[in-house]
């Protein structure tokens, strides 16, 4: 179908992108 | 939450497998638009009988896309596997790829979450459901292995019942701002989850939406789902990665733009959940079968059982002689027959019943070992040897019991002592040990041939008695004979008087005596 690779624009992340959560 | 659970049993519910329904269908698929609030939204519902053979969790692109950090749409995924229904299945890394999470595709674990608490959804080897929270040991647990697994974000339905605050409890870091967790969850979006229904059978629900502006939050996911008779469910990716993929081919709409803005690409995503033809499980029928429409048809006559993994050689189950092998009974020593239920035929023994006895002298043959059981009077290996004197009965095992250490039948290990005595004159007592009949008839003999032997003894004796009286008789009249013969001679006898040496002088030469030769 040659629909091409998509930008990833609609991110639905449950953690902030920030900071790797921190292992206790 | 960020805590490890490497060992010890966490929240989950387990949902035996559904009986296998015969004749089962493919998967029912059913698209939606559906208003929630005042927003139309579009969807697909998918239910899958017997999920242990219908279900599959597949990495990027085929086997090794984790390892690798692959992404790929899930078309090109589903495509190469042969899915009917796909969908996009776990969190992963946007910039690395990574896949997050547990995954258990087909049996083989991927990524291990080293007990991360998160929602899961996978299947165990027998079938069982499962679907919450595990720790590390439960995920490797080989009782009962997954054959599928993915790990999701927020658990939405319990056993029936909305389960998301509890979900931010589990999987929540508290001290983290809960700012963007509590967004994830009521933020409207393209969403996926994954569960099952009452009846064991797999649910996939795919909606088309775009964060903030368009498709459902998770609240009102889990409420449409329990108004499918979903008992339990987790969320999965969503977003620009929600993808509904029927036959190989795009069935959604997805919320990602493409280079061109004008239009929207399907995301190269990770992990996808799969629901294929039937295939059997193990998909390969333990080696012993050829899968066909999710049945596996057994090569051989004795392999048996869905997975072609019992032997089965009928009910007699080789008359407890033997053991059931893919080529049939396979006999224990001694035993023979299609069912092992015939004992070697005489003279062979062993597996088979290939070897030959060598019993003789009516021993009879060990079907199993050969060895030989000798008969009364005979002892050996193969039962060739009489029994030594004082032994007796089957293998000469016993001693006879007779007086004076009398040897006894062989066989009957009777004693054959008769005192037999001769002929008293000269024969001291003579004990002979004979078989009683023997000894009758023998000592019948033995005095018979005691009598004719004294008989004939006396004789010779009497006969050597007269001969030597006769030849005393004649010497006596030979010598009386020739004395008076002798007087008449020229000569007398001088009795030699040789006295130390010299002879008295009247004895010296008398003439004429010289001619006599008669002298002494």
């Amino acid at each position: 179908l040659g629909s091409g690779a998509s930008r990833d624009d609609d991110l639905l992340l449950p953690y902030p992108r920030a900071r790797s959560r921190p292992v206790r | 939450d960020c805590t490890r659970v490497r060992a010890g049993s966490r929240e989950h519910e387990s949902w035996p497998p559904a009986r296998a329904t015969p004749g089962a269908r493919g998967p029912t698929v059913r698209t939606f638009v559906s208003h929630f609030g005042d927003r139309a939204v579009a969807g697909h519902l998918t239910r899958a009988a017997e999920p242990l053979r219908t279900f599959s969790v597949l990495e990027p692109g085929g086997p090794g896309g984790c390892a690798s950090r692959r992404r790929a749409t899930v078309e090109d995924t589903a495509r190469a596997a042969g899915c009917g229904v796909a969908q996009n299945g776990g969190f992963f890394r946007v910039d690395t790829g990574e896949c997050l999470g547990n995954v258990v595709s087909d049996g083989r674990l991927v990524s291990n979450a080293g007990g991360l608490q998160n929602a899961q959804f996978g299947i165990r080897r027998d079938g069982t459901l499962v679907t919450g929270y595990l720790s590390e040991e439960e995920l490797l647990d080989t009782e009962n292995p997954f054959v599928q697994l993915l790990s999701g974000v927020v658990w939405l339905i319990r056993n029936g019942s909305v389960y998301i605050n509890e979900s931010q409890a589990a999987e929540c870091d508290e001290t983290q701002e809960t700012g963007s967790f509590s967004k994830f969850v009521t933020v409207m979006s393209a969403r996926t989850a994954v569960g099952h229904d009452r009846k064991g059978q797999l649910v996939l629900l795919q909606v088309d939406g775009q964060t903030e502006q368009r498709g459902i939050n998770l609240w009102e996911m889990a409420e449409f789902l329990l108004k499918q008779d979903v008992v339990n469910a987790i969320n999965l990716d969503g977003g620009g990665s929600a993808t509904f993929v029927l036959n190989g081919t795009l069935a959604s709409y997805p919320s990602d733009h493409c280079q061109d803005s004008m239009w929207r690409c399907p995301r190269h995503v990770s992990t996808v959940v799969c629901v294929h033809e039937p295939r059997c499980q193990p998909p390969d029928c333990s080696g012993h079968g050829t899968c066909v429409e999710g049945h596996c048809q057994c090569t051989g006559r004795f392999w048996q059982g869905a997975a072609c993994d019992e032997l089965d050689c009928g009910p007699s189950n080789c008359s407890w002689h033997g053991l059931c092998t893919e080529t049939g009974c396979r006999c224990e020593a001694g035993w023979t027959g299609s069912n092992c239920s015939e004992a070697c035929p005489n003279g062979s023994f062993g597996e088979d019943c290939a070897e030959k006895c060598q019993c003789q002298n009516g021993a009879t043959c060990d079907p199993v070992q050969g060895t030989c059981t000798c008969p009364p009077g005979f002892t050996g290996d193969a039962c060739v040897q009489e029994c030594s004197l004082g032994w007796h009965g089957p293998g000469c095992q016993r001693p006879c019991e007779c007086e004076h250490q009398c040897p006894c039948d062989p066989q009957t290990g009777n004693c054959s002592l008769t005192r037999a005595t001769a002929l008293n004159s000269i024969l001291s007592q003579v004990k002979l040990c004979l078989q009683p009949s023997e000894a009758t008839t023998r000592t019948g003999e033995l005095s018979l041939l005691t009598g004719t032997t004294w008989l004939a003894l006396t004789l010779a004796l009497v006969f050597l008695l007269l001969i030597s009286m006769v030849a005393n008789v004649s010497l006596l009249l030979g010598s009386r004979a020739r004395r008076s013969r002798h007087l008449d001679g020229a000569y007398v006898y001088h009795s030699l008087q040789e006295m130390n040496g010299e002879l008295l002088a009247s004895e010296k030469e008398q003439p004429g005596d010289a001619q006599n030769p008669f002298k002494d």
